[in-house]
This record gives C-alpha cells, structure tokens and sequence, in this order.
C-alpha cells in the first residue's frame, strides 16, 4: 500500500477535526500583546509564562552548534551579533532587547532566533 | 510548508497552513525527529495584538520571536509566509545589511507590519509585493471578498510572480516540485476531491493532516477564517511511517 513507502502519501485524509489522535500534540494557548505598551514592555507576560518550559537558549545554541560544533559560532552570536540589533527598525530592536531581559537569555541569541528566516533561506 | 486559500461555494474565504520548519537541523535517531521541530513546538502561542483593548490583529507564532508568519487582520485579509529557498539568499541581503546598505526589510517585520498596519488586501498585496526584503520568500495572501487569494513569489529585489488563487509548498508554481519533496500533488488532489462545495476548516484540516503534507517537519497547523475574524492552531506530530520532510 502507498502509505507504507516513501513517501508515504495517504488516501486523503477525512473526520480528523475536531484534531485529536497521534498527529494532534495539542492546543495553542492564547496571549495578549498590548501595543499600547513600550515595545520592551510588550512581550513580557509571554516570556514569564514560557521561560521556564522552554529555554529559548538552547534553540539558539542549537542552531549555531548544528552549523559549528566547535562551539565557535555561538561565542560570535554572543559577542558580536548584539552589535546588530541597533540596526534594526523600531519597534522590533526594542521589543528583542525586551525578550532577551525577561527571559534572561543573551541578547545575540534571541536575535538570532529572529533572523533565523533571513540565515537559512540559502 | 503548505499554504492554502480557497473559498466556499457561498464565496466564504479559508486560508490555512502547515508551517514546517528544522530541516537537517539535527536528527534524532531514537525519537525519528528533528531536534529542531521539537523544540520549536512547545514555543507555539497564538497572540491577540491589541491597541485601545481592541484586537488589531492575530497571530500564530513562537514565544520569543516578533516577526509573524502567520496571521490574520480579522475582516480584512490572511496573511502565511512560506520559506523561499534560492542561491541569492537571505545570507547575502544579511551581509549586505552588515555593510551599511539597509534599503532592504526583514521579511517577518515586513509580515508584522503589513498585518499591523495594512488595512485592506489590495493595500497588503501591493506593501508585500512592492517592499524589497533581505530574503526571498513567498507570501499566501486572502481577502474578505470573493476571488480575493493570491500567492506572491518574491525574489529580494524583485515580484517574481503574483499568482491568483491557489495553493503554495516551497516551490515556484510554474515549476515542478523536487520529486523527493512533492506535498503539493497530494495536497492539490485533496482540495479537489474536497470540492468547492465542501471547503471549510474542518475540511482544511483533513487536507493538511494527509501525508506526506503533514510530515516530520509540521510543527502546527493554522485555520484562519477572515470574516469570523478567527484563527486556530494545534501543535502537529506525525507519527511513522512518516516523511522527515
């Protein structure tokens, strides 16, 4: 049967919603972003929720580690690529710079998880 | 990814998407999965922007991240983006960004701002299809109006090709698909096996939950309905047997 070799396509699919069974890993939970706020201030209920779930560090450090396993990418993305954000337009810098103080987690490393579009498009 | 507009025969207009994202970002044998899909899927969050306490727009994305990729100016227009992949990549408008030439957008700023502050989706079209970016990509934009639906190929500088209703993976439309990555054959027999007739979310999720478009890579699933103004998202696995792309 097809759906037993690659690449596994199926018959279409039919009655999965509402989603549930294997392929369904959950709901996405809801947050409120007040762009009335200063932009530093934004993302801040979302950061207190997820930081201690997730660390958004070890994204960072995955993704220049996957490239470079000496470790040598990230000591730039820690050094050097902070040097970036002032380029960056208003009001993302500022809401980045807000990211990396409430989660805690260096400032080249949450600006990388936000170009990480622009780096791996080649 | 796989993006999909496509209206009802009431001229009601779905968008949805799969978002697949941490290709050969490291495999993990035990599991079957990427580590980067993996660890991508607990930062999901849907987040309602505000201005005055009323709602501006919405949007999936992941905790940390303020670009968007996908989302909705409730009873205007839908906006997904899907990953453009070409040799004058992003890398190059990045260098270029470095020495001091700065004409060119960030593509997930871009994103943010057309749903922020477009208010129409001629007025998103035109801002998405006109503004050079730093990176290739393609833009799955939907109306509220019948016929509303386009997928815009950008290259950086340029609008490649703006093509009315359809349905977009990561490939140029007038090309074929790479024959080891083609969701866009299954996907496209499904939507018309759906019929037009039948088009709804729940049919959308059938469509996005067949493999191989669900596949290792899926980290959700967004259905977006324009003039409910709603958008929902659940978290994706997929099971072996199962394409690692």
């Amino acid at each position: 049967r097809p759906q037993f070799v690659p690449p596994y396509t199926e018959e279409c699919r039919s009655g999965m919603y509402p989603p549930k069974g294997p392929t369904f890993k959950g709901a996405v939970t809801w947050y409120t972003v007040n762009l009335d706020l200063p932009p530093a201030k934004r993302w801040t209920d979302v950061m207190s929720d997820k930081k201690d779930d997730v660390s958004v560090s070890s994204r960072g450090k995955n993704l220049a580690n996957a490239f470079v396993p000496s470790g040598k990418l990230l000591d730039i993305v820690d050094r050097d690529l902070p040097l970036l954000l002032d380029t960056l337009p208003f009001p993302f810098n500022e809401e980045i710079r807000g990211i990396s103080a409430a989660s805690g987690v260096p400032l080249g490393e949450v600006l990388l998880f936000n170009i990480f579009y622009e780096v791996f498009t080649a | 990814c796989t993006s999909v507009v496509a209206e009802d025969s009431n001229g009601h207009l779905f968008h949805a998407r799969n978002l697949d994202f941490g290709l050969f970002m490291g495999w993990d044998v035990r599991n079957k999965s990427w580590l980067m899909t993996e660890k991508l899927r607990p930062l999901v969050v849907n987040v309602d922007f505000q201005r005055n306490n009323k709602t501006v727009f919405k949007s999936t994305s992941f905790a940390g991240y303020v670009g968007m990729l996908t989302g909705i100016h409730p009873h205007a227009f839908t906006l997904t983006m899907n990953e453009r992949f070409s040799l004058d990549g992003g890398y190059i408008g990045i260098m270029e960004w470095i020495l001091g030439k700065r004409d060119g957008m960030w593509m997930s700023f871009l994103t943010r701002s057309v749903l922020e502050n477009a208010t129409s989706y001629e007025e998103a079209k035109q801002k998405l299809s006109q503004t050079k970016l730093l990176a290739p990509a393609y833009f799955i934009l939907g109306g509220n109006q019948t016929g509303q639906g386009c997928v815009i190929t950008r290259s950086r500088v340029l609008s490649l090709d703006i093509w009315e209703w359809s349905l977009t993976t990561n490939y140029d439309h007038w090309k074929e698909p790479l024959f080891l990555d083609d969701r866009r054959t299954p996907a496209m027999k499904c939507m018309n096996q759906t019929t037009r007739a039948n088009i709804s979310p729940k049919t959308l999720y059938d469509v996005l939950s067949t493999k191989p478009v669900l596949n290792k890579l899926t980290t959700y699933t967004t259905l977006m309905d324009v003039s409910e103004g709603r958008l929902e998202s659940y978290i994706r696995d997929c099971p072996d047997p199962c394409m690692p792309w």
